[in-house]
């Protein structure tokens, strides 16, 4: 039987003027390694469930993308992280919220699903967890990246100035 | 926000999400990633991974809408999901797009705005990678 893979790296208004080529051949590159992960556990006979987890982590790794190390910073500038895992199979969810030293959200929500009765953990108590799971954490430089640190600067300045919160350019917004 | 959604060998679908959210976003915002049925969702019809204004995607519980029109309507996972972004996503006034995998291997990656960052693959068919429409 075979199988099948996709995976997204955000969306919004990616202006082709505004990516410069060296960023989008990174950004495709980021894609395809991405992609591979994910494939090279299905092509052995894994799981659906390891293959997603594969595919994400390697995403969270790349700063080109809003998740782990690229995240984007709320309005206190720091990152807040959250992540979701699901198996259609048996319908077992795992989600997090709200972290800020996790390197890999998504591994802390699959952490939820498989020790946890629930679905969902947050914020310093989900920290805690993913800690007590043995899942690498890091500090908050690890989370910096300039450019992610000038959209928020921008965006905290387009609000002060009596801009809507809601009305932010799609590629400030997510990055 | 990047996702992943799979079809595995034995025919089980997972789907997976994760986001730094959005930027200048009050602290303690939760989007829509984490949130099953908004942003990540998976059963054994279809697997959905979401991506844009995650506001909207909550509100309209539309990872889980893809499969809702696929179970109760008999939707195929073309229309379902080209129905729930380009109609109902707008209609709340979000933008963004998902991608999904049904239990058939079928995949889309419909989206409502200029781009979205997206790669693809059937078996050990060349990879798909692409960012506009």
């Amino acid at each position: 039987m075979s199988f099948s893979i996709a995976i997204h790296g955000g969306a919004g208004t990616i202006l082709r003027s505004e990516i410069q080529p060296e960023e989008e051949a990174r950004i495709r590159a980021g894609l395809a390694h991405a992609l591979e992960q994910g494939r090279a556990v299905l092509r052995a006979g894994g799981a659906a469930l390891d293959a997603v987890q594969a595919a994400v982590m390697a995403l969270e790794d790349d700063p080109c993308f809003n998740a782990g190390r690229g995240a984007v910073f709320n309005d206190a500038g720091f990152v807040e992280l959250e992540a979701a895992a699901m198996d259609g199979a048996t319908r077992a969810a795992g989600t997090v919220t709200g972290l800020r030293r996790v390197r890999n959200p998504v591994c802390a929500a699959r952490e939820v699903m498989r020790r946890t009765p629930h679905v969902t953990l947050g914020f310093e108590a989900a920290e805690r967890f993913a800690e007590a799971c043995g899942l690498p954490l890091e500090d908050a430089a690890y989370f910096h990246t300039d450019k992610r640190w000038a959209a928020l600067q921008q965006e905290l300045a387009r609000i002060a100035a009596g801009g809507d919160a809601s009305q932010a350019s799609e590629q400030v917004k997510h990055g | 926000t990047v996702g992943a959604v799979a079809r595995d060998a034995q025919g089980r679908l997972a789907a997976a999400t994760s986001t730094g959210g959005r930027t200048a976003k009050m602290a303690g915002r939760i989007g829509d990633t984490p949130v099953i049925g908004a942003g990540t969702w998976a059963d054994e019809t279809v697997a959905v991974s979401a991506t844009g204004h995650g506001e909207s995607f909550v509100r309209g519980a539309l990872a889980h809408e893809i499969s809702a029109r696929m179970r109760l309507a008999g939707q195929s996972l073309a229309d379902a999901a080209e129905a729930v972004v380009m109609q109902e996503l707008g209609a709340l006034a979000g933008t963004g797009g998902i991608i999904a995998v049904d239990r058939n291997g079928t995949i889309v990656t419909p989206f409502n705005c200029e781009g979205m960052y997206r790669a693809w693959a059937v078996d050990d068919a060349p990879p798909q990678v692409a960012i506009y429409h």
